[in-house]
């Protein structure tokens, strides 16, 4: 089963 | 003072169109660099950025960085009033809560005025950091529309592989599977009818296919769409509009868990 990431998890929040 | 003179207005309406369904709310920031927008949908699952460098403007004054908060919808349901050869002009004055949309047809007998309140929204504006993409597909924006559309009616998502023999679109559900390849083709008549990858080395990622369909809303922008894929990354799709700036989507991929 595969799970939708967040796209927050990818790109940082300065 | 803000003052952007777009005398091919129809390109923004196209721009909202391309983001409306994804993005409700979104801050449009204006500096000496362009009118950009940074904004993610509510699931936080995608996010586009839209840059319209000042040069493209016939005229571009932005005295200050501003930031002004629209809703999309509210947005394109004025600049659907311009018309498509009108030339779309951006006002807005320092401290005031809304912005002015006017436009003129191009023989100058109509001159209208649409003033749209601003609103206040909370958006966090996300660092991208620069990647080395694994493989980059270049290919007609309506093929990838197609394939898109095709695929959605038989699944709910997609995985796209890249390897030598080209970019594999795959898809299952209830109905059954599909496949589709797009092999590089140099040799065609016009070079926006190419596809042509470029690999470092084979990547393969899952994505909603709901969210790509929203992307091909931007297809009216350009005649080609960029597809760049490295695996545990974001798939940026990306759309050049000409002598102006990009649209850029970013997805998350499907994940193991």
């Amino acid at each position: 089963v595969r799970k939708q990431s967040q796209i927050t998890a990818f790109f940082s929040n300065p | 003072m803000l003052e952007l003179r777009l005398v091919q207005g129809s390109l923004l309406k196209k721009v909202l169109d391309a983001m409306r369904e994804l993005v409700n709310d979104a801050n449009f920031d204006c500096s000496a660099t362009g009118f950009s927008l940074q904004a993610m949908d509510s699931s936080h699952v995608a996010l586009v950025a839209l840059l319209l460098r000042s040069e493209g403007f016939e005229h571009y004054r932005c005295d200050r960085n501003l930031s002004m908060g629209m809703n999309l919808n509210n947005m394109s349901k004025m600049l659907r009033c311009a018309g498509n050869d009108d030339i779309i002009t951006i006002k807005a004055d320092d401290g005031t809560d809304s912005v002015t949309f006017m436009f003129e047809s191009p023989n100058q007998d109509k001159i209208a005025d649409f003033e749209m309140k601003l609103m206040d929204i909370d958006s966090e504006h996300l660092g991208i950091p620069d990647a080395e993409y694994q493989a980059i597909v270049r290919m007609p924006s309506s093929e990838f529309a197609r394939i898109c559309k095709d695929l959605s009616s038989i699944g709910d998502t997609v995985v796209i592989s890249v390897t030598k023999e080209g970019v594999k679109f795959s898809t299952a559900g209830d109905i059954g599977t599909a496949n589709i390849v797009c092999r590089q083709n140099k040799t065609v008549d016009k070079p926006e009818e190419a596809t042509i990858i470029e690999m470092q080395e084979p990547v393969s990622l899952t994505f909603a296919l709901r969210y790509l369909n929203s992307f091909t809303k931007a297809t009216p922008l350009s005649d080609t769409v960029t597809i760049s894929l490295s695996s545990e990354l974001p798939v940026v799709v990306e759309y050049k509009i000409a002598e102006m700036g990009y649209i850029r989507y970013y997805l998350a991929p499907k994940i193991e868990e």
